[in-house]
Protein backbone atom coordinates (compact mmCIF):
# COMPACT_ATOMS: atom_id res chain seq x y z
CA UNK A 1 0.00 0.00 0.00
CA UNK A 2 1.08 3.48 -0.65
CA UNK A 3 -0.30 6.48 0.66
CA UNK A 4 0.93 10.13 0.50
CA UNK A 5 -0.93 13.05 2.19
CA UNK A 6 0.50 16.65 0.82
CA UNK A 7 -1.61 19.17 2.82
CA UNK A 8 -0.59 22.04 0.46
CA UNK A 9 -1.82 20.78 -2.80
CA UNK A 10 -1.13 23.46 -4.64
CA UNK A 11 2.35 22.57 -4.34
CA UNK A 12 1.32 19.41 -6.48
CA UNK A 13 0.00 21.88 -9.06
CA UNK A 14 2.64 24.05 -9.40
CA UNK A 15 5.59 21.13 -9.82
CA UNK A 16 3.14 19.73 -12.88
CA UNK A 17 3.18 22.99 -14.23
CA UNK A 18 6.33 23.21 -14.04
CA UNK A 19 7.64 19.94 -15.62
CA UNK A 20 4.59 19.97 -18.30
CA UNK A 21 6.51 21.31 -21.21
CA UNK A 22 9.37 19.28 -20.89
CA UNK A 23 8.28 15.85 -19.99
CA UNK A 24 4.99 14.34 -21.45
CA UNK A 25 5.20 11.04 -18.75
CA UNK A 26 6.90 10.47 -15.38
CA UNK A 27 7.30 7.71 -13.00
CA UNK A 28 7.21 8.22 -9.51
CA UNK A 29 9.53 5.91 -7.64
CA UNK A 30 8.62 5.70 -3.81
CA UNK A 31 10.01 4.23 -1.33
CA UNK A 32 9.69 4.78 2.44
CA UNK A 33 11.88 8.27 2.39
CA UNK A 34 10.14 9.83 -0.15
CA UNK A 35 9.26 10.14 -3.71
CA UNK A 36 11.54 10.45 -6.76
CA UNK A 37 11.13 11.65 -10.01
CA UNK A 38 13.88 11.54 -12.57
CA UNK A 39 12.90 12.55 -16.52
CA UNK A 40 14.46 13.61 -19.71
CA UNK A 41 12.62 15.75 -22.36
CA UNK A 42 12.50 13.54 -25.88
CA UNK A 43 15.62 15.47 -27.23
CA UNK A 44 17.85 14.16 -24.42
CA UNK A 45 19.13 17.70 -24.01
CA UNK A 46 17.57 18.42 -20.39
CA UNK A 47 16.74 16.24 -17.18
CA UNK A 48 14.15 16.93 -14.58
CA UNK A 49 14.80 15.55 -10.82
CA UNK A 50 12.16 15.84 -8.54
CA UNK A 51 13.13 14.83 -4.60
CA UNK A 52 10.32 14.92 -2.13
CA UNK A 53 11.32 13.74 1.48
CA UNK A 54 9.00 11.55 3.23
CA UNK A 55 8.46 14.42 5.81
CA UNK A 56 6.64 16.62 3.69
CA UNK A 57 3.47 14.47 3.76
CA UNK A 58 1.37 13.57 6.65
CA UNK A 59 0.63 10.66 7.00
CA UNK A 60 2.91 8.58 4.76
CA UNK A 61 3.07 5.05 4.24
CA UNK A 62 5.29 3.18 1.60
CA UNK A 63 5.34 -0.36 2.50
CA UNK A 64 7.37 -1.72 -0.31
CA UNK A 65 9.04 0.70 -3.33
CA UNK A 66 6.81 1.33 -6.15
CA UNK A 67 7.03 2.88 -9.12
CA UNK A 68 3.77 3.98 -10.72
CA UNK A 69 3.95 5.23 -14.02
CA UNK A 70 2.03 8.44 -15.27
CA UNK A 71 0.81 10.53 -18.09
CA UNK A 72 1.59 14.02 -17.21
CA UNK A 73 -1.83 15.45 -19.21
CA UNK A 74 -4.59 13.07 -17.63
CA UNK A 75 -2.25 14.00 -14.23
CA UNK A 76 -2.22 17.55 -15.18
CA UNK A 77 -6.45 17.70 -15.83
CA UNK A 78 -7.05 15.76 -12.44
CA UNK A 79 -5.12 18.44 -10.25
CA UNK A 80 -6.76 21.25 -11.26
CA UNK A 81 -9.99 20.04 -10.54
CA UNK A 82 -8.27 20.93 -6.92
CA UNK A 83 -8.91 23.61 -5.10
CA UNK A 84 -5.63 25.68 -3.61
CA UNK A 85 -6.35 25.09 -0.54
CA UNK A 86 -7.08 21.60 -0.88
CA UNK A 87 -4.77 18.63 0.52
CA UNK A 88 -4.33 15.70 -2.00
CA UNK A 89 -3.74 12.23 -1.05
CA UNK A 90 -2.13 9.81 -3.06
CA UNK A 91 -3.08 6.01 -3.01
CA UNK A 92 -2.13 3.19 -4.66
CA UNK A 93 -2.51 -0.60 -3.74
CA UNK A 94 -0.08 -2.76 -4.86
CA UNK A 95 -1.17 -4.90 -7.57
CA UNK A 96 -3.65 -2.81 -9.42
CA UNK A 97 -3.11 -0.13 -12.08
CA UNK A 98 -4.83 2.64 -11.07
CA UNK A 99 -3.64 5.65 -8.77
CA UNK A 100 -6.11 7.86 -7.01
CA UNK A 101 -6.56 11.03 -5.37
CA UNK A 102 -8.12 12.60 -2.92
CA UNK A 103 -9.18 16.26 -2.34
CA UNK A 104 -10.07 17.35 0.92
CA UNK A 105 -11.18 21.39 1.43
CA UNK A 106 -9.75 22.59 4.46
CA UNK A 107 -12.73 22.37 6.83
CA UNK A 108 -13.63 18.99 5.09
CA UNK A 109 -16.85 19.72 3.79
CA UNK A 110 -16.06 19.16 0.28
CA UNK A 111 -13.98 15.92 -0.56
CA UNK A 112 -13.60 14.94 -4.28
CA UNK A 113 -11.65 11.55 -6.01
CA UNK A 114 -10.32 10.78 -8.99
CA UNK A 115 -8.73 7.88 -10.53
CA UNK A 116 -5.95 7.73 -13.38
CA UNK A 117 -5.02 4.52 -14.75
CA UNK A 118 -1.34 4.28 -14.42
CA UNK A 119 0.95 3.47 -17.36
CA UNK A 120 4.29 1.21 -17.65
CA UNK A 121 6.87 3.81 -18.63
CA UNK A 122 9.91 2.46 -20.15
CA UNK A 123 12.63 5.18 -19.08
CA UNK A 124 15.85 5.72 -19.32
CA UNK A 125 17.34 6.10 -15.71
CA UNK A 126 20.66 8.34 -15.79
CA UNK A 127 23.42 8.45 -13.14
CA UNK A 128 23.88 11.91 -12.29
CA UNK A 129 27.59 12.59 -10.70
CA UNK A 130 28.19 13.97 -7.56
CA UNK A 131 29.82 17.58 -9.16
CA UNK A 132 32.51 20.05 -7.19
CA UNK A 133 31.15 23.44 -9.39
CA UNK A 134 33.23 26.05 -10.67
CA UNK A 135 30.03 28.74 -9.27
CA UNK A 136 27.15 28.47 -7.34
CA UNK A 137 24.74 31.58 -7.76
CA UNK A 138 21.80 31.68 -5.79
CA UNK A 139 19.30 34.63 -6.58
CA UNK A 140 15.66 35.33 -6.61
CA UNK A 141 13.78 33.39 -9.08
CA UNK A 142 11.44 35.99 -10.34
CA UNK A 143 14.83 37.68 -11.02
CA UNK A 144 16.21 34.54 -13.11
CA UNK A 145 13.24 34.40 -14.77
CA UNK A 146 12.86 38.19 -15.83
CA UNK A 147 16.63 37.46 -17.56
CA UNK A 148 15.81 34.61 -19.37
CA UNK A 149 12.76 36.14 -20.73
CA UNK A 150 14.49 39.16 -21.46
CA UNK A 151 17.29 37.64 -23.13
CA UNK A 152 15.09 35.35 -25.21
CA UNK A 153 14.00 38.50 -27.12
CA UNK A 154 17.52 38.82 -28.52
CA UNK A 155 19.01 35.49 -29.39
CA UNK A 156 18.20 31.45 -29.02
CA UNK A 157 21.04 31.19 -26.72
CA UNK A 158 22.60 32.89 -23.38
CA UNK A 159 25.89 33.13 -22.34
CA UNK A 160 26.65 32.79 -18.60
CA UNK A 161 29.92 34.06 -16.94
CA UNK A 162 31.00 33.83 -13.89
CA UNK A 163 34.10 35.67 -12.20
CA UNK A 164 34.77 37.28 -9.06
CA UNK A 165 32.95 40.42 -10.37
CA UNK A 166 30.07 38.56 -10.15
CA UNK A 167 27.42 37.18 -13.02
CA UNK A 168 27.09 38.30 -16.51
CA UNK A 169 23.95 36.91 -18.86
CA UNK A 170 24.57 37.61 -22.38
CA UNK A 171 22.81 37.33 -25.91
CA UNK A 172 22.87 38.16 -29.61
CA UNK A 173 21.19 38.15 -32.54
CA UNK A 174 20.43 39.62 -35.69
CA UNK A 175 18.71 42.79 -33.72
CA UNK A 176 21.54 42.92 -31.58
CA UNK A 177 22.89 42.24 -27.97
CA UNK A 178 22.65 42.26 -24.66
CA UNK A 179 24.04 42.32 -21.11
CA UNK A 180 22.58 41.76 -17.49
CA UNK A 181 25.39 41.64 -14.25
CA UNK A 182 24.37 40.70 -10.97
CA UNK A 183 26.83 41.30 -8.17
CA UNK A 184 26.58 39.51 -4.23
CA UNK A 185 24.00 42.02 -2.67
CA UNK A 186 25.83 43.46 0.13
CA UNK A 187 22.56 44.31 2.36
CA UNK A 188 19.24 43.10 1.53
CA UNK A 189 16.27 42.96 4.30
CA UNK A 190 14.76 39.62 2.92
CA UNK A 191 16.97 36.90 2.85
CA UNK A 192 14.83 35.80 -0.50
CA UNK A 193 15.84 38.84 -2.47
CA UNK A 194 19.84 38.39 -1.83
CA UNK A 195 22.37 37.37 -4.75
CA UNK A 196 24.61 35.01 -3.48
CA UNK A 197 27.27 33.89 -5.47
CA UNK A 198 30.32 30.93 -4.42
CA UNK A 199 32.96 31.37 -6.97
CA UNK A 200 36.09 28.68 -6.83
CA UNK A 201 36.61 28.74 -10.44
CA UNK A 202 36.03 31.07 -13.12
CA UNK A 203 33.45 30.22 -15.59
CA UNK A 204 31.84 30.63 -19.09
CA UNK A 205 29.09 28.62 -20.39
CA UNK A 206 26.41 28.75 -23.58
CA UNK A 207 22.77 27.47 -23.04
CA UNK A 208 19.77 27.27 -24.91
CA UNK A 209 16.98 29.67 -23.94
CA UNK A 210 14.34 27.78 -24.99
CA UNK A 211 15.16 24.89 -21.87
CA UNK A 212 15.94 27.92 -19.64
CA UNK A 213 12.54 29.51 -20.12
CA UNK A 214 11.09 25.87 -19.48
CA UNK A 215 12.62 25.90 -15.86
CA UNK A 216 11.58 28.99 -15.09
CA UNK A 217 8.29 27.93 -15.18
CA UNK A 218 8.99 25.94 -11.87
CA UNK A 219 9.17 29.61 -10.08
CA UNK A 220 5.95 29.79 -8.33
CA UNK A 221 7.71 27.03 -6.38
CA UNK A 222 10.31 28.96 -4.50
CA UNK A 223 11.19 32.39 -3.99
CA UNK A 224 15.16 31.65 -4.63
CA UNK A 225 17.19 29.30 -7.23
CA UNK A 226 20.29 28.08 -7.51
CA UNK A 227 22.16 27.82 -10.63
CA UNK A 228 25.22 25.78 -10.20
CA UNK A 229 27.83 25.60 -13.09
CA UNK A 230 30.99 23.98 -14.11
CA UNK A 231 33.47 24.30 -17.23
CA UNK A 232 31.74 21.83 -20.02
CA UNK A 233 29.46 20.54 -17.72
CA UNK A 234 25.65 20.58 -17.58
CA UNK A 235 23.65 23.32 -15.96
CA UNK A 236 22.02 22.35 -12.82
CA UNK A 237 19.34 24.83 -11.63
CA UNK A 238 17.33 24.59 -8.54
CA UNK A 239 14.34 25.02 -6.84
CA UNK A 240 14.04 23.89 -3.52
CA UNK A 241 10.22 22.52 -2.44
CA UNK A 242 9.39 23.89 0.82
CA UNK A 243 12.15 22.50 3.29
CA UNK A 244 11.31 18.80 2.27
CA UNK A 245 12.59 18.83 -1.65
CA UNK A 246 13.38 20.20 -4.50
CA UNK A 247 13.16 20.20 -8.24
CA UNK A 248 15.98 20.81 -10.13
CA UNK A 249 17.10 20.83 -13.89
CA UNK A 250 20.01 19.92 -15.95
CA UNK A 251 20.30 21.34 -18.83
CA UNK A 252 23.51 20.35 -21.67
CA UNK A 253 25.65 22.71 -22.37
CA UNK A 254 25.85 24.11 -26.00
CA UNK A 255 29.66 23.06 -26.88
CA UNK A 256 32.09 24.83 -30.05
CA UNK A 257 33.08 21.92 -31.55
CA UNK B 1 27.59 28.75 -33.17
CA UNK B 2 28.45 25.88 -30.40
CA UNK B 3 26.61 22.49 -30.68
CA UNK B 4 24.03 21.99 -28.18
CA UNK B 5 25.62 18.66 -26.66
CA UNK B 6 23.16 15.91 -25.54
CA UNK B 7 22.85 15.02 -21.81
CA UNK B 8 23.59 11.58 -21.95
CA UNK B 9 27.00 12.20 -23.22
CA UNK B 10 27.71 13.79 -19.61
CA UNK B 11 25.74 11.29 -17.11
CA UNK B 12 26.40 7.37 -17.32
CA UNK B 13 22.63 5.04 -17.67
CA UNK B 14 22.45 3.96 -13.84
Amino acid sequence: MFEARLIQGSVLKKMIDAIKDIVTDINLDCSSTGISVQAMDSGHVCLVLIELGSDGFEPYRCDRNITLGLGLKALSVVVRCANNDDSITIKAQEGTDNINFVFESPNGEKTSQFEIKLMDIDSEHLGIPDTEYDSVVKMPSHEFQRICRDMSQLGDSIVVACTKDGIQFSASGDMGSGKINLRQSSLVDKEEDQINIELNDPVHLTFALRYLNYFTKATPLSPTVTLSLKAESPLCVTYPIGDFGSMKFFLAPKIDD
Amino acid sequence: GPAQRDLTSFFKTA
